[in-house]
């Protein structure tokens, strides 16, 4: 999703 | 995890360290803008509010969705959460007399506001979370303002405080080596946002990087601007 991408870095 | 992010993480909380190792052996933050370290505090604030999320899952026993990317990404995040608070902690309590408060003279809604805005109109989702996320993306590209601001208006930065800086800067030009790995490697991996903030915020640093690689290359102890 959208939303998901680059929400698992810091 | 590729090895470009693994080291940005690691420098970027190298950088806490050094600030933290500074003020804590010279007993002084001198150089160092408060403003710039306050907004540090507001832009992991915004931007890791889903640890509330992943304590959810955890005082629920729902381990599904937790994998080693996420304990990892937790104990990051506390870890930088933890050591801005308390740098901010430090600057206001036992160092505030050596506070450069005086020349911190930067308007701190010149940036809040326009990237609030900016956060609202340019977001992958109208929702809360991702507003503020993404408002803490473009707030992060800019955060060291003040702290430039100041290093110009004194013309020269300590040793311990140019490694500060130079961590701090580095840690996002690295990033972007990780999302270029990343764009390569993962199918449909994009983050617009993310990129163009991060490249914004590793620019801002372009003409710090310059004289602090001379004064690596010459030998100095101080970061000197020329004047």
């Amino acid at each position: 999703a959208a939303t998901e991408a680059g929400h698992d870095e810091l | 995890m590729n090895i470009f992010r693994i080291s940005a993480d690691l420098l970027h909380l190298a950088s806490f360290f050094i600030l933290i190792f500074k003020m804590k052996a010279t007993k002084s933050c001198k150089g160092i803008s408060f403003k710039t370290q306050l907004m540090y505090t507001l832009v992991f604030t915004c931007r890791y509010l889903d640890l509330f999320h992943v304590l959810g899952m955890m005082i629920t026993f729902n381990f599904a969705h937790i994998t080693g990317l996420t304990l990892y990404n937790t104990f990051m995040k506390i870890l930088f959460l933890a050591a801005s608070y308390y740098i901010v902690y430090l600057m206001r309590t036992e160092l505030k007399s050596t506070s450069d408060d005086a020349r911190d003279t930067f308007v701190l809604w010149h940036i809040l506001a326009p990237c609030a805005v900016l956060a609202l109109i340019f977001n992958a989702q109208f929702t809360i979370l991702e507003i503020l996320w993404t408002f803490s993306i473009y707030l992060e590209a800019v955060a060291v303002m003040p702290q430039l601001m100041l290093l110009i208006e004194t013309g020269e930065a300590d040793s311990l405080s140019s490694h500060y800086m130079f961590a701090v800067g580095g840690y996002r030009a690295l990033y972007l080596v990780n999302w270029v790995y990343r764009y390569a490697t993962e199918p449909y991996y994009s983050n617009w946002i993310a990129w163009i903030a991060g490249f914004v915020q590793t620019a801002l640093f372009g003409d710090f990087f310059y004289y602090y690689f001379v004064k690596i290359m010459s030998g100095d102890a101080a970061l000197k601007l020329p004047t």
